[in-house]
């Protein structure tokens, strides 16, 4: 067995050399982990099942890798290495990425940005790692789904200061003060996605294109109370139909708020027995504006 | 206080509230 | 609103750069100021001793446009064009932005028509592109787009600085204000009198057929 696993580990690294991904991680899953014939220890089993799921990775196999991270879960707890537990970590985040579980993966890859480096690791997490990772962070956020998960990940991420100095910094603003994306700068976020993260869903659109769909037209719910669907077409980029389409969708999964005029061509955002509700804000307002005067007079000594 | 002015100007408009047929009839 | 509490650390830099400076450099900083995005305050600088010598001086039109873009709007620059300095486009925005803040002054609903002849905006999606982009998120301007109405509801504006005889108006609003709440307040202490006296009567009242129950039934017995 010893032997086996010694000739299956050398030519693993000749098919990694060779960039052949897929023939190392199986020629590497033919080693018995599980012998009763020799001695392994859970470092060396851990190890193994982590290499195994990063090359099934390299090849864009999350299905495969993530039969042996799941492997791994089992023995990372009690091997504690450090920089096991990081390759754990990272390799865990990539495929549910991979997976488009983009909201679990934007925690893990948060996680990650947050590792502190010690001196084992110290040569292995730099800068450059720990803002790759915000960065995934931040994309993943971004395509995942709306709702109060990804709402709570967004105001984490916007109030982080590391944020600040990302590229991707300007749509995460945009995205979590729940603003219009313009096309130039949705397409610009596009560029830097991976294979995965631009595939075509179901309906024939992308994560990313539906994401952002979904996003302009709550956005438009905050400033319009009312608007044609051609205007909402023209301002979320589809035709008008579409646009309906989604509205309606989210109307009925009560993602939004509002009501549908077929006849007219008209979504109305606000239902009209909420004026009052708005009202009872409005006041509230005039209350907090009031007393932030009275404190600014108070500072000034007034 | 120019600073103080401008709060003040803008806290004077920020009513009446709301300004609707619609809202007058809720709130009558 | 979040605009103004910075408009002050804002204004406060150009208004230091004012204080070392005379003549041209002062046209410089008036310049500068009406440029800066985010600044919509110019009161400070305007009371600036330098920029006060601007008057009379051969740049004394720097003077005349930052009073224009304290208190004036995108009308009267066309109006007054021959006697101001030609505006660059961030001061075009600018001036377009602070006329926006002078409608939504006296009015809480702007209309769509109102807005496209002050801010020469003819087309609709570039008149809500800007109230949207340069507006509402800038945060000069709370409010909401009604299409079917084609006009902007206002709930809120950051406040520009204050013309000659506006205090006044001011004074008065926040007198009226404080009228009406003593007199709300008052009406409101009635009513609850009101009520706790309806209350003392019932409780009194039930105590009494309680009694008068209780006589009976030993009566009875």
């Amino acid at each position: 067995e010893d032997q086996v696993s010694t000739i299956r580990e050398g030519v693993a690294s000749i098919y990694e050399r060779d960039e052949e991904w897929t023939q190392a991680a199986q020629m590497l899953s033919g080693i018995d982990l599980d012998t009763g014939m020799r001695v392994v220890d859970d470092r060396y089993k851990l190890e193994k099942c982590i290499h195994i799921a990063m090359l099934y990775l390299q090849d864009d196999d999350a299905v495969n890798a993530e039969t042996f991270i799941k492997k791994a879960s089992f023995l990372v707890n009690s091997c504690k290495e450090e920089a096991l537990e990081l390759q754990y970590k990272v390799c865990y985040a990539r495929i549910l990425d991979a997976k488009r579980k983009f909201q679990e993966a934007a925690l893990r890859y948060y996680e990650l940005s947050q590792w502190e480096k010690t001196n084992t690791v110290a040569n292995r997490v730099d800068e450059g790692d720990l803002q790759q990772a915000l960065t995934a962070a931040v994309t993943c956020t971004i395509l995942a789904g709306a709702g109060p998960q990804r709402s709570r990940m967004l105001a984490t991420l916007y109030k982080d200061e590391r944020c600040a100095a990302l590229p991707v910094y300007p749509i995460l603003q945009k995205v979590y003060l729940e603003r219009i994306l313009r096309q130039a700068e949705v397409a610009a976020f596009a560029q830097d996605l991976k294979p995965h993260q631009q595939a075509l869903t179901a309906d024939g659109s992308t994560v990313l294109a539906r994401a952002v769909i979904e996003h302009n037209l709550l956005s438009a719910s905050k400033l319009y109370t009312n608007i044609t669907f051609l205007e909402l077409g023209a301002l979320l980029g589809i035709a008008p139909d579409k646009a309906e389409r989604i509205a309606a969708r989210m109307v009925a999964q009560d993602r939004m708020k509002g009501s549908i005029d077929q006849v007219e061509g008209i979504i109305q955002f606000e239902t009209e027995t909420e004026e009052i509700k708005q009202w009872d804000h409005q006041i509230a307002a005039v209350c907090f504006a009031v007393n932030g005067i009275l404190d600014n007079m108070q500072k000034k000594g007034m | 206080d120019h600073s103080l002015l401008r709060q003040v100007s803008s806290l004077v408009r920020r009513l009446p509230a709301i300004d609707s047929a619609h809202f007058r009839e809720e709130f009558l | 609103m979040e605009v103004e509490g910075r408009q002050v650390a804002l204004v406060e830099q150009f208004v230091l750069l004012a204080k070392n400076v005379r003549g041209r450099g002062a046209a410089e900083i008036v310049k500068q100021a009406t440029c800066e995005p985010g600044l919509f305050a110019f009161g400070e600088l305007l009371d600036t001793p330098s920029i006060q010598e601007l008057q009379g001086s051969e740049h004394a039109a720097a003077l005349d446009l930052l009073r224009l873009f304290a208190h004036g709007t995108w009308t009267d620059y066309k109006n007054h064009a021959s006697s101001l300095p030609p505006l660059t486009p961030p001061q075009i925005l600018k001036l377009k932005q602070l006329t926006v803040m002078s409608l939504a002054e006296n009015s809480k609903t702007l209309p769509y028509d109102l807005l496209s002849n002050e801010l020469d905006i003819s087309n609709t999606r570039e008149l809500e592109d800007f109230v949207i982009n340069d507006c509402m998120y800038t945060g000069i301007l709370d409010a909401k787009l009604d299409q079917r109405q084609r006009r902007v509801e206002v709930q809120a504006s950051a406040g520009r600085d204050i013309r000659p005889g506006q205090l006044q108006i001011m004074a008065g609003a926040l007198e009226d204000w404080l009228k009406t709440s003593e007199e709300l307040l008052q009406t409101i202490q009635e009513k609850v009198t009101y009520a706790e006296r309806l209350s003392e009567e019932h409780r009194k009242h039930k105590a009494e057929v309680d009694a008068r129950k209780d006589e009976a039934t030993k009566s009875l017995k």
